[in-house]
């Protein structure tokens, strides 16, 4: 028996919202602790996590854990039959659940919907817990701009960090561009910029995955940027009292 | 130019 009541239904359509176009089938696993979700791009180049923890929600029940898998695509179909401002309650009765239900509650109606579900064989990759030589905090409304401004020039994105803050850069065809955001320890946390560089990093990542997972600036104010030499980078928007969802990213690397 | 790297070159199979 599972049941996991959001109180404010307009958070799940957002999540959902940023990974549509990133993942097409994944599998929602559900256990004593909360929810989460891992599922790659078809090009392997991507990988979103999302995490909520159960007391983050109006109510949860999960008695034994399960995997639910789903297809966004019908999910969204059904996500839009709700109101922004509905409680959206997930529910399923058996061990070996086909199909998820779905409430949509809002002071004038109730809606109820059945998903079906499909099993999916989706392979899991194990991400190890990383300590990144940069770690970059800054509004996500900024990143989102900076990403969607120097992609208009070129398909790749060089960040570069260092003591002095982080630089966004871009070298196309038709020129080049370069972004430096300064450190700003601003009373208000919405627009602070942190930058935590044991090590300074220079990566290149392809901006498009950036513009797609960047919906989920509608989640959180502030964006974290985890990065290390060589590695993929970490995109994280934290959603306030329930967990986070994440892009990791494979970098372009210079051949 | 720059090559794409994919995810499997750094996380191992779970």
């Amino acid at each position: 028996m599972f049941e996991a009541k959001f109180e404010d239904g307009g958070l799940f359509k957002k999540i959902v919202e940023a990974i549509k176009e990133l993942v097409k089938n994944v599998n929602l696993e559900a256990n004593g602790t909360g929810i989460s979700l891992q599922a790659m791009d078809t090009s392997h180049v991507a990988l979103v996590a999302l995490q909520l923890n159960e007391k983050g929600f109006k109510k949860y029940r999960c008695e034994k854990s399960l995997t639910m898998g789903l297809s966004i695509e019908n999910l969204q179909k059904i996500l839009k039959c709700s109101g922004n401002d509905d409680q959206i309650t997930l529910r399923t009765q058996d061990e070996e659940p086909t199909t998820l239900s779905f409430t949509f509650e809002s002071k004038n109606r109730i809606s109820e919907f059945q998903l079906n579900l499909m099993s999916l064989d989706q392979e899991q990759l194990g991400v190890p817990d990383t300590e990144y030589s940069s770690v970059v905090r800054m509004p996500s409304n900024e990143f989102t701009k900076i990403c969607r401004e120097l992609g208009n020039i070129n398909e790749a994105i060089g960040i570069e960090t260092s003591k002095e803050g982080i630089k966004f850069y871009v070298k196309g065809d038709i020129g080049e561009g370069q972004v430096s955001v300064k450190i700003n320890d601003t009373e208000k946390p919405e627009e602070r910029v942190e930058c935590e560089v044991d090590e300074p990093v220079n990566l290149s990542f392809a901006v498009r995955y950036f513009n797609l997972f960047n919906k989920a600036s509608a989640l959180s104010s502030q964006v974290i940027l985890s990065m290390s030499q060589d590695q993929p980078l970490v995109i994280e928007y934290i959603i306030e009292e329930m967990g986070s969802l994440k892009l990791y990213l494979a970098p372009k690397i210079n051949d | 130019g720059y090559m794409q790297t994919i995810l499997q070159g750094y996380f191992s199979q779970a």
